[in-house]
């Protein structure tokens, strides 16, 4: 069975604003090092890659591996009814049909139980290949939040170059065209709001925005994102928080 | 603005 306790209902409320646009349908694969999910949209240009640890839960337990398959919008319309501080606890049994969640508020003068219905999802996992990528771009998560949404009212590209002199994102549209450059910024008081950019070799690389605008809806969840590129191959873009990490895979658009 | 690839060609099914 699974039984797992996170004393902060907002992580998951987040987690799921972040990946329910681009996933309808996902297996919650439960096992003794966590709950994970992998999942592509339905496109294949995308995908999500969740993994709660379970040293983020207190406590958590799961004897077994469990695949729950679950309805993201299903679970974002019961996740609606916990409160961000509230204390939510997870339990399905093994071979389960439903997830028993309990949302308790943090002076425990009020619990809520909710039962969802599971469904059965055959999923392929894809094998994602180890890579040393070529960049890796850390900054603000509101940073790249706002180039993005920007951007996204010029066309619906962007271009993506990491280089010496900084890293460069440029969209061409009807409109007219625009770019913002970073530049490496050190602030070693408020690391969140540092730009690093750790480069072996030049990377150009365009990307569908209307994808990147999605993935920034992880916002909330991290201080910081990071941008793992490396020429023609997807780009990692990854929001650690506290236990954990949502992870998305973008394909490039490729010259005609 | 190019050809949107997917991820089938560059993640392996297992």
């Amino acid at each position: 069975m699974l039984e797992a306790r996170l004393a902060q209902a907002a992580v998951l409320k987040k987690t799921l604003d972040a990946i329910k646009e681009l996933v309808t349908d996902a297996n919650f694969d439960c096992s003794d090092g966590g709950i994970s999910l992998q999942a592509m949209d339905n496109s294949h240009v995308a995908l999500v890659s969740l993994l709660l640890r379970a040293d983020g839960f207190e406590p958590y337990r799961c004897d077994r591996n469990l695949a729950l398959g679950i309805n993201l919008n299903s679970l974002s319309k019961v996740l609606r009814s916990a409160q961000n501080e509230d204390i939510i606890t997870l339990k399905a049994a093994d071979d389960p049909d439903n997830l028993s969640l309990t949302f308790e508020s943090q002076n425990q003068d009020r619990i809520s139980e909710y039962e969802m219905k599971l469904m059965d999802i055959d999923q392929e996992h894809l094998g994602i290949p180890e890579t040393a990528y070529a960049a890796v771009i850390t900054m603000p998560a509101a940073e790249f939040q706002r180039i993005c949404r920007d951007l996204s009212g010029i066309s619906e590209s962007v271009t993506i170059d990491a280089s010496k002199d900084g890293v460069k994102f440029a969209s061409a549209g009807d409109i007219g065209n625009g770019s913002v450059t970073l530049k490496q910024t050190h602030n070693p008081e408020e690391p969140a709001l540092s730009t690093s950019i750790e480069l072996s070799e030049s990377v150009t690389l365009t990307f569908s925005l209307k994808y990147l605008v999605n993935f920034t809806k992880a916002t909330p969840l991290a201080g910081a994102v990071t941008l793992q590129m490396s020429n023609d191959v997807p780009l990692l873009v990854e929001y650690k928080m506290e236990g954990g990490y949502l992870r998305y895979y973008l394909a490039p658009k490729i010259q005609d | 603005t190019g050809k949107q690839s997917t991820l089938l060609g560059f993640f392996n099914k297992p």
